[in-house]
């Protein structure tokens, strides 16, 4: 009885003097930290080191962590309510760089298009995604009126043939007049679950453009940026996601 | 690795106005100044002086604060007293050796956030709900 006594009142935490952690207990701690922010436990990735990462998704990025932190700080009640939508529920939000752009441009035959494709392997399993967006950045058309309206859709590539067309399944289909300038963000959610859902796809989109007339028009002559323009405005997406509720954590 | 809070936590008091303590013979008992109370405590860890800023693009580091200090009976509204814990200590002055002490806690924590690049590259955000106390209490 004085045992289990003894035991309920040593349940609050008691007052320890400090005391400086040894080397190796540092190491743990820091472990610890890094798991706790499910951070991977390793140094720097070879790439960030030596030549910087393309900028534009970082920078986008850091206006969405700045956004979730007023929204931890003010309950995102001064936010704009597009912004408010996209992040509401979403525990992880990650981008994906463009590693491979093909173009089917002028020097080819009609239709022209631009293909992406990104790498998921690291996508975070055990998630389901609320949203996911395209973003590519827009010139002026040089070659068009600028009133000219032209239609840009965004296909996921489902399969690929080596003799006959890719089969296609539409995401997102948006209109814009040649001289808009500015980023362009296109909605392939759909494209991101099933990406989530099995790994074995093809991880590519294609934007095509095309005139009212349907008239197909090279994407880069429309004023669309690829791998090959600024490092602010290449083209990324942008997938978030939701954490499954589990109540409580797992033990370590 | 951590450093101890900034200038400005110095000035943090206590965040519970004394002007709503109880009057009375209880202050006799109890005063709160000088004593020790809950309340909320930081410590900063640098992700700097760890060495993670060139993957961690923010936040700088991280405040971890805590919840430290004695909640002893009258659980004023200085203290930020549950029910629970008013109950719990009055238990615990009518039978010290079996009963332990209402804890100072946090009773409201909030999510944080943190940006950084995989090893590919990509950039994730990933936000921690309740890993943020923002107020203590008994």
């Amino acid at each position: 009885g004085e045992r289990q006594a003894a035991r309920r009142v040593a349940s609050c935490p008691q007052q320890h003097s400090p005391r400086r952690l040894s080397g190796r207990e540092k190491r743990e701690m820091q472990r610890e930290i890094l798991a706790l922010l499910g951070l991977p436990g390793r140094s720097a990735p070879a790439g960030a080191r030596h030549s910087p990462p393309p900028s534009a998704a970082p920078l986008f990025m850091l206006d969405l962590y700045r956004a979730m932190a007023s929204q931890d700080e003010d309950d995102g009640t001064s936010w704009a309510p597009q912004r408010r939508r996209a992040l509401d529920g979403a525990d992880t939000v990650m981008s994906f760089v463009n590693v491979v752009e093909l173009d089917r441009d002028i020097f080819y035959q009609k239709p022209y298009w631009k293909e992406f494709r990104f790498d998921l392997t690291q996508i975070p399993t055990g998630e389901s995604v609320t949203a996911a967006e395209f973003r590519i950045y827009k010139m002026q058309s040089v070659t068009r009126h600028i009133n000219q309206t032209l239609h840009v859709s965004i296909y996921e590539i489902v399969q690929d043939h080596p003799n006959r067309e890719s089969e296609l399944l539409l995401l997102d289909l948006q209109d814009f007049l040649a001289g808009t300038e500015g980023w362009l963000a296109f909605d392939v959610a759909a494209a991101s679950n099933h990406w989530l859902l099995n790994r074995k796809y093809n991880l590519a989109l294609r934007l095509y453009v095309e005139t009212d007339a349907g008239q197909s028009i090279d994407p880069g002559l429309a004023g669309l940026l690829g791998r090959h323009g600024p490092r602010s405005k290449q083209p990324f997406v942008v997938t978030f996601f939701r954490a499954s509720q589990s109540p409580a954590r797992l033990p370590r | 690795a951590v450093r101890q809070p900034r200038k400005k936590q110095h000035k943090r008091t206590n965040s519970f106005p004394h002007a709503n303590r109880l009057p009375g013979s209880f202050d006799d008992v109890h005063p709160s100044e000088g004593k020790h109370v809950c309340r909320r405590q930081e410590l900063y860890v640098s992700f700097q002086d760890l060495g993670w800023l060139n993957w961690v693009i923010a936040p700088q580091g991280y405040s971890a604060f805590y919840c430290q200090g004695d909640c002893a009976f009258p659980l004023d509204s200085c203290m930020n007293a549950t029910n629970h814990a008013i109950l719990q200590s009055l238990v615990h002055l009518m039978k010290p050796d079996t009963v332990p002490k209402a804890c100072c806690a946090p009773t409201k924590l909030s999510a944080t956030s943190v940006l950084y690049y995989d090893s590919n590259n990509n950039v994730i955000l990933k936000k921690h709900r309740n890993m943020v106390v923002k107020t203590c209490g008994c």
